[in-house]
């Protein structure tokens, strides 16, 4: 558990880094392919005019993900993990100094998709994001329940999908509200744009807070 | 690395145990929710006249995927990780005890949803099954290389929702080559049927050689 002591006061520091240079960070995690990088691409698109953005990228391999974040149009950096199956608060420090995210600007994280490991590592983030796709099963926050635990806001992604799946949106929502009472949720789809608006307008209120 | 020798070495232990009592054992892998019980059920279901199966199932917590393969009607253990994000071998090990699986069988491991850890933990098994959904992007098998690697089948399923995502067959089929020259493909849908007796059928296969 050393490994995690020593996490979590890097995260710190990560943290006091983030305030000084007023950079709001939020952690998004998923299962690998529930459309983080996706809803980044339509983020940035939309915002890129109101706000400064910029990611950092983890992933087991290839720098995929990053090359589609530069061609929304925000610098980013891409962490490659290896056997590493989540992204750690001393990666992310390597990676600001690369990075170097302007004052008063947001970060976005896209962790490596994983439901499990990336739970119990802080980076440092104001808000974790988790992503669930109505593909997956409603199941989800009851087996992994770590992850749904740690996150403040729960998006579920891919509802052009759900006449095609069985997927129950309300018992999805009473499984996260078990394990995390304070789970905020947005329900939307990056495929259609369908209450894609609801997460631009939680990330404008995040800001303000 | 000691904890990966150690596991082998009992690893190697379980597949000496399997051979005695000429147990096929296959270790099922996945991202979470894509389909592995579902497929599980319907193989129960289809093959109980046929073959003797019994299934050992790991999640972080609950005992939901062992119910559902008790009710398909399978002698089943259900071992709960917890912060865990990966069966080991000697979780297996001891599971095994409770379930005492029956001479000349087939024993179906469903490993925890994970792409990345449980590609590092043999478990003692025969041969190791990959499961993509069509809805996770046909970029995994060179995002989180390790598991394809490390697989001899990649069963490629929900097919049905082909029309509704873009996913190109061709291309996830020569990204896993890339990584696993050697692998087999079987497209099917579990919950419209289709392709699903070439899953029967491999298993029959794997079961005369
Ligand atoms: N139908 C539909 N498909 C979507 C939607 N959002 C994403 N996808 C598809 O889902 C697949 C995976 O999307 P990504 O954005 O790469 O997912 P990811 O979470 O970044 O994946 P990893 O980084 O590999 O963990 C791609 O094929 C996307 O086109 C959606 O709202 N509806
Ligand atoms: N449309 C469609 N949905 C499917 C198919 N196979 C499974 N599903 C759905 O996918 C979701 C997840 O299925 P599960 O079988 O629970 O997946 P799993 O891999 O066992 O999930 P974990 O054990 O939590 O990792 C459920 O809602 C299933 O109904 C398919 O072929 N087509
Ligand atoms: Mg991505
Ligand atoms: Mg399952
Ligand atoms: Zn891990
Ligand atoms: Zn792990």
């Amino acid at each position: 558990q050393n490994i995690l002591l020593k996490n979590d006061l890097l995260a710190e520091r990560n943290r006091g880094f983030f305030e000084a240079k007023k950079i709001m960070v939020f952690n998004m995690v998923s299962s690998p392919g529930s459309g983080k990088t996706s809803l980044l691409e339509k983020t940035i698109l939309k915002l890129k005019d109101e706000l400064e953005m910029a990611v950092i990228e983890g992933d087991q391999q290839t720098a995929n993900d990053a090359m589609r974040i530069d061609k929304a149009g925000a610098n980013v950096v891409q962490i490659n993990t290896g056997n590493g199956c989540h992204l750690d608060s001393n990666m992310i420090h390597m990676a600001l100094k690369k990075l170097n995210p302007k004052e008063d600007s947001m970060l976005f994280i896209e962790n490596v998709g994983n439901l499990v490991c990336p739970s119990l590592f802080d980076l440092g983030e104001n808000k974790r994001v988790v992503i669930i796709s109505v593909t997956e099963g409603d199941d989800k926050p009851l087996k992994y329940p770590n992850m749904f635990q740690s996150s403040h806001l729960c998006i579920i992604n891919k509802i052009d999908l759900c006449p095609y799946v069985d997927f129950n949106m309300a018992q999805v929502k009473q499984h996260a509200l078990q394990v995390n009472p304070l789970m905020e949720f947005i329900e939307l789809s990056v495929k259609t744009g369908d209450g894609i608006n609801n997460w631009f307008n939680w990330i404008r209120k995040e800001r303000k807070s």
